[in-house]
């Protein structure tokens, strides 16, 4: 299973559609400071069903919105899928390829859907169960987790090993 | 389960020792549990003793070792249970010219079983990549992506 | 004793809002308190903005623009109370190209009144410094000083 | 005031007795990793008086001490001397030249010397009071500080005016 594609269209600094291919193997993102490298990272981790807006360094989920800039008015929705492939059946599902779609209105309303269809949050975290790849999984490392993985308490890296059995 | 606990703890365990050594190009490392005759509550520990030095714990380290020891446990797992994705935000920032090298070429060993999105501000850990994509915000707060490299990872 | 730290802090805020604007090029940010009636327990708040983005609370920024605004604080507050001495261990880690020259720049204007120590790995740093000392550890586990570079900082 | 010159000796991986001159304006510090710069922040931290070993990284103070290597035997003493120049009188010692010595001893056994005439603790903490040099003072900035400023409730933010008062 690997990620092929992902789309982004609101979603923080990304006002317009953007599409991100990706391939097997390592892809590296590169740009100045605050261009929307980690803005990357933070939609996937909210695609795959994150629910907390602070480790998404927000306030509130609204945050995630396009809030406007010097030349734009704020959004009103921020979207992003993430195609994947599912040629060998890593995911409990009959399709090889999976579009993960996450829809966030001013409103508060909120939507998922899978394969373009309406699915609840539930399923979105049902589906990744035991794959590695969720909100709570080790999958994304920065510097400031380096810090406390290795600065914690004995007891509080047992979550490490919890994730893995 | 306990039992599934502790066979995952032992292979992790052994990864981490082996790929501690790959990393720093010696010395030795060593986790444990601090309570192991309570599985479901023990914690874990790791003493570390780079190349040539005496046996520390982790909280001596410089940052550099430290961020080089959170790969290997990293790592370490993924051998136990790969996670198909990861990202790294900058996380070859605290690395020297030598280390940044090591880490480089494990990444890409393990980026056979698992796809890596790597952020990074280093020269070296861009020209590795096998897609490199660049975001711009010409249009200031609108961030816009550019790709810069596409280097099939069938070709490499 | 209130009146001094209200002197103070309007001080800072206004050194901080300025150099703001030097570091990032552009942008404004504010800081102010978040209960000026009880000067004793008062908390201090920043709302940022930098150059054509829209005004966020710092959470939102990112590692980079976190660090340069750090650093415009830091220097807002030697510039009413500077102290003689400074250690800066690779805070210019996080920033790019154009935000290292900047602060390089900055550092150097800030360096007639407090003596800096700069820990880093940036080859752009090394050049700016009045003296450079490399560290080496020929024999493993002992620290060896070595000096490198010694331009007087009259003569520059 | 400035610091003139530093002098390390079993303090940490300074095993051999190593000095570094200092000038007014930028000392630049570079090496591989873990070959001791922070170290060198430590041994500054530490002559001034901090008395917190988690603060300089250890669980105890004695872990200051040179521990030990593959060729070398633990040592049994720490000592760091910081001469600073004090030609303006910023410290309140009739001195144009001050220099501050800390050692440590296996045995638990600390000692302080002001102009090499024995000294207390508190003498160096209040010589340096309200100079800005000094363990509280924010003379010592890496990237954990960082996102501690910034990241902390607006209340936290407070002792960095204290301090500046
Ligand atoms: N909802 C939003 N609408 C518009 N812009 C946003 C939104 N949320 C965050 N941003 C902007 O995104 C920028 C941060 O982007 P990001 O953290 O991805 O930068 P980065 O490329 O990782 O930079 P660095 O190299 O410094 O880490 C901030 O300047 C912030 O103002
Ligand atoms: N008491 C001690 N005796 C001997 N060695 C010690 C002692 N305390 C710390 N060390 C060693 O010092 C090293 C760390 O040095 P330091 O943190 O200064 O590295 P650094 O040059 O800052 O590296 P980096 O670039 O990775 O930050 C560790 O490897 C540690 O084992
Ligand atoms: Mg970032
Ligand atoms: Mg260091």
């Amino acid at each position: 299973m690997y990620f092929k594609k992902m789309e982004l269209f609101g979603f923080k600094s990304f006002a317009e559609k953007t599409e991100l291919m990706l391939e097997p193997g390592v892809t590296a993102i590169v740009g100045p400071n605050g261009c929307g490298k980690t803005n990357i990272s933070d939609a996937i981790r909210w695609v795959l069903g994150e629910q907390s807006a602070k480790q998404l360094r927000g306030g509130k989920m609204e945050d995630v919105i396009f809030n406007g800039s010097r030349t734009r008015q704020p959004m009103g929705l921020a979207e992003v899928c993430l195609t994947m492939d599912n040629s060998q059946n890593v995911l409990p599902v009959d399709y090889s390829e999976i579009t993960v779609t996450r829809r966030l209105f001013r409103s508060g309303e909120s939507e998922y859907l899978l394969n373009k269809v309406p699915c609840r949050h539930k399923d979105i975290i049902e589906l990744f169960m035991d794959t590695g790849v969720g909100t709570d999984a080790y999958s994304t490392l920065e510097n400031k987790q380096i810090e406390m993985i290795l600065n914690s308490k004995p007891e509080d890296r047992r979550f490490l090993f919890e994730e893995a059995a | 389960s306990r039992e599934y606990f502790e066979s995952t703890f032992k292979q992790v365990q052994q990864n981490f020792s082996s790929l501690f050594k790959q990393l720093f190009e010696g010395g030795e490392a060593e986790m444990f549990l601090t309570n192991p005759d309570d599985l479901l509550e023990t914690g874990v520990d790791i003493n570390v003793q780079p190349p040539g030095k005496k046996l520390t714990n982790i909280t001596l380290l410089s940052g550099g070792e430290k961020a080089l020891t959170a790969i290997a446990i990293l790592f370490a797992i993924f051998m136990v249970k790969p996670s198909p994705f990861c990202v790294l935000d900058e996380i070859d920032a605290p690395l020297d010219d030598s280390n940044l090298n090591r880490f480089n070429r494990m990444l890409l060993e393990f980026s056979e079983k698992t796809q890596f999105i790597m952020i990074t501000h280093n020269k070296k850990s861009m020209e590795m990549a096998n897609v490199l994509y660049g975001v711009t915000m010409e249009e200031f707060g609108v961030s816009k992506l550019v790709s810069v490299k596409f280097r099939s990872a069938v070709a490499a």
